[in-house]
């Protein structure tokens, strides 16, 4: 897996 | 994190106790659509494949641990329980899953923010999410007899919604650099889909009658 954007909502 | 954002996880919380409560207790469910359950568990398990790699916050990875479980336990229940699932309105409840899973792949494939397995599983579980609702509405329809609980357990889906665009335009004016164009876009098409419901539940309310929806 590649980081991914940030997503902090769920 | 802000009051919306948590009144909105919330209310997105007690929907799914709801439906669980509902389920379990009266081992009944009547009136509530497969469909649009399988696609939830579809769309949490697309959206938090990060659950294990990225933490956030206890917070963060404690409700989704709780919303993958709750969503695959309905459609656990649904389809398994011997006495649940009898219950189920089966010839009713007809919509066909790939008319809304193709469309909302293939979107997620051109419209994405970085061409990448888990960014495009992600924003295909944000449009998935804005239209698995569409199933359980075409149920109710169809039925017309909706019962307190699952009228609830829309409203507090409705509800969550509602919160999480005060969220947006909250952290739009106090975050700096936060635009996030393709939730927002999704997750204001899923608000509006409850906009007719949301109508009939408040008159209904209103006039202390039972909610009906128009034939």
């Amino acid at each position: 897996f590649e980081t991914s954007l940030d997503h902090d909502e769920l | 994190m802000n009051i919306f954002r948590f009144a909105g996880d919330m209310t997105h919380l007690a929907s799914v106790l709801v439906l669980l409560l509902k389920i379990h207790t009266i081992k009944s469910c009547a009136g509530v659509s497969l469909k649009t359950q399988e696609l939830y568990a579809i769309v949490f398990a697309t959206r938090y494949l990060d659950i294990f790699t990225d933490f956030i916050s206890l917070y963060n990875t404690f409700m989704k641990l709780v919303f993958l479980g709750s969503s695959f336990s309905i459609v656990w229940y649904m389809r398994s329980h011997k006495i649940v699932r009898r219950s189920y309105d089966k010839d009713q409840d007809t919509f066909r899953h790939y008319f809304l899973i193709v469309p909302c792949l293939l979107l997620a494939m051109i419209i994405n923010e970085k061409f990448t397995f888990r960014e495009v599983l992600w924003t295909f579980s944000l449009f998935l999410e804005a239209v698995a609702i569409l199933p359980q509405l075409v149920l109710l329809q169809r039925t017309r007899n909706i019962d307190n609980l699952t009228g609830q357990y829309i409203f507090l889906l409705g509800a969550y919604r509602a919160f999480y665009i005060f969220n947006w335009i909250y952290r739009y004016f106090t975050e700096p650099h936060y635009v996030h164009w393709i939730p927002w876009i999704a997750g204001l098409l899923q608000t509006l889909l409850y906009g007719d419901f949301f109508y009939y539940y408040f008159h209904s309310w209103k006039n202390n009658k039972k909610l009906q929806l128009p034939a």
